[in-house]
């Protein structure tokens, strides 16, 4: 099946999102 | 957006739903009092609100821990899920409570909820950090101790993200050894 993979960056790239 | 027209934000939702445990050592109750359920998310935005609105790990007290498990996994050896399992164990010096233990900390979670793991995602069953005064510890938990190639993949993983010398060897602890010991010292299963 299908698997959601964040990568590091992203995810801090999302920290300050409203 | 392409028409002009503003558009929801959309939450990007995790592959799991994971919980946040808070324990605080009170002794006039027993383990499994001090040891709260705090909140559950399934999405990096709800991930980073929840981050944001607690203490850091650095500043919770001595005797205190946070614990991240999948949701229905219950931060304990006990849990069918742990049971069979272990943790790579991560020690950490006093001097290095701070930076490096907030550092290390967010990275695991990172780690976690961005299923990092690759094929062995599923053996993970979530991590804990332990402030203590003797020196702090995170613990990476996963379920099946006899699974060694998961085991020392995940190893691997943890010690690259978190960018531990090569040279520093790191040590997984299967829970029944952790029971069992009459000392201070677990063997390590895997290093």
């Amino acid at each position: 099946g299908t698997r959601i993979v964040y990568e590091r960056a992203f995810l801090l790239q999302l920290r300050n999102s409203p | 957006s392409v028409s002009g027209v503003p558009q929801p934000y959309i939450k990007h939702p995790l592959q799991n739903m994971w919980t946040l445990w808070y324990y605080e050592n009170d002794r006039n109750k027993n383990w499994e009092e001090n040891q709260r359920e705090v909140t559950s998310f399934d999405t990096v935005e709800d991930f980073w609100s929840l981050f944001h609105h607690i203490k850091q790990a650095s500043e919770l007290k001595q005797g205190c821990d946070y614990s991240l498990f999948k949701k229905g996994i219950l931060p304990m050896w006990e849990d069918d899920a742990n049971k069979r399992g272990g943790r790579w164990l991560i020690n950490l010096e006093k001097k290095h409570r701070g930076h490096d233990l907030n550092n290390y900390w967010l990275e695991v979670l990172l780690c976690l909820i961005g299923e990092a793991f690759d094929d062995y995602h599923e053996d993970v069953c979530g991590a804990v950090v332990n402030i203590r005064a003797k020196g702090d510890k995170i613990g990476i938990w996963t379920s099946d101790a006899l699974k060694s190639q998961s085991v020392v993949e995940i190893g691997r993983k943890i010690k690259t993200r978190l960018n531990i010398n090569p040279n520093m060897p790191i040590g997984y602890q299967i829970h029944k050894d952790t029971m069992a010991k009459s000392g201070s010292v677990t063997k390590n299963t895997y290093t």
